[in-house]
């Protein structure tokens, strides 16, 4: 499902350039359950953009399903986004005046669905992550893995073919965590692609492959034992 | 250094209460070194902003060496936040349009000190952490990791006799999260004290002594074997 090709990114801030994909080739079957692992700055959120479609590489191609994305129109990209994935920021990315609810009902809107089939489906993503009692809630009001698990119930509130989340557990504890795990899980039961950033070997151990990175490079691509 | 009595915080969302804190009690001695653990939601973010004098509690007490905090004028508070406390923030809280080094040096402008020397403890506090080539990015030029190396940075900068830190490594890699406990244990090794949020495991065990928290109350207090 996913193809990329000597993916290169490289940010330029004035004279600087800073290189934070350096050729980066992966193939994803549909289905896979994958772990991104590797140091502070060493690409995996860049990476984790590219495939979200929500940034262009500087150079080399990503292929979705076949199709060569860099050859998608805009309104062709949106609609990617909306419809195929779902996505988990690192810094969580919730609109700060509006609800949980609210938060959680956003990508419904894009997919065209009714007021009351929209308001249903966000109950039941908030439910799924233990914020049921908290829908009326804006963010500033909820602690950080509340917040976190906002993000998360948005990603799974459109029912994507593919989830990529970026750190999902950073600020959840044991509990919480194996509860997100178990989520993502049923999902990949289901045969949805699931790409999760970690920097938690325990919740590495959860995916069946991990990918290791380091200055913008795969150096390392190993299946989960017993998995 | 700090006692707490019959702590308390309720947060009134018009008619909901939210019993955030509902009675703690807690004394910790001056160079200690302690980890605070908990479900999500149970309170500790609330806990560390009553520690660090950014927010009141609704009863009970807190005991700041001997004094009541909740006796201090604005002045007073402002004094102690920026001379005796470093705090690390869940969210980091950097400010977006200032630079690395911008926001590292912020605080030495409340203590007063001339523009070489600001930069000189700005850039030594960012070298600490592993960013002195990221002197002049803002935080949306940084990945994860770093704007939470960022946040550290700043808080260690005043050289404070209280670190406060909620989660500091929920972002960074095993061998940054090291290094970063590495300057807190070196901070108590100089008689700091040490008061960090974590929600893992193999980060609590660097602390002396580990505060189990869950619904807004202390319910575990135990030291940390073989330190
Ligand atoms: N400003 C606020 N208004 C209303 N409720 C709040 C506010 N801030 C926090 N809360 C609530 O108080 C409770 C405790 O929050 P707190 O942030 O202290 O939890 P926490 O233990 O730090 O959680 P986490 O591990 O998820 O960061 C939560 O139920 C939260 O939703
Ligand atoms: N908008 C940007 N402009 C300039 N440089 C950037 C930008 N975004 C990221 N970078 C740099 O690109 C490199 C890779 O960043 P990225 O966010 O992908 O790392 P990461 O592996 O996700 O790190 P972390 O584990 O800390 O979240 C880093 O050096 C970062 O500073
Ligand atoms: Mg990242
Ligand atoms: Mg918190």
């Amino acid at each position: 499902v996913i193809r990329l090709e000597e993916l290169k990114k490289i940010y330029r801030l004035g004279s600087v350039e800073v290189p934070a994909l350096r050729g980066v080739n992966l193939v994803v079957e549909p289905g896979e359950f994958l772990a991104i692992m590797g140091p502070s700055g060493s690409g995996k959120s860049t990476m984790m953009n590219m495939l979200g479609c929500l940034d262009q590489p500087t150079s080399g191609r990503y292929f979705l399903d076949g199709e060569e994305v860099s050859r998608l129109s805009d309104d062709q990209l949106a609609a990617i986004r909306n419809k195929k994935i779902g996505f988990v920021f690192q810094g969580f990315n919730l609109l700060p005046r509006t609800t949980a609810l609210q938060n959680v009902e956003l990508p419904l809107l894009y997919a065209g669905l009714g007021g009351r089939q929209r308001r249903d489906r966000a109950v039941a993503a908030l439910n799924a992550v233990g914020l049921g009692d908290r829908l009326a809630n804006r963010p500033n009001e909820l602690s950080g893995g509340q917040q976190q698990r906002v993000a998360i119930a948005r990603a799974l509130v459109t029912e994507p073919s593919m989830m990529l989340a970026d750190e999902p557990t950073g600020n959840l504890d044991t509990a919480s965590s194996e509860e997100i795990m178990g989520i993502f899980q049923r999902l990949n039961d289901t045969g949805k692609t699931v790409i999760l950033v970690t920097h938690e070997h325990d919740i590495g151990q959860h995916a069946k492959r991990i990918i290791h990175f380091r200055d913008g490079l795969v150096v390392g691509d190993e299946p989960v034992e017993g998995r």
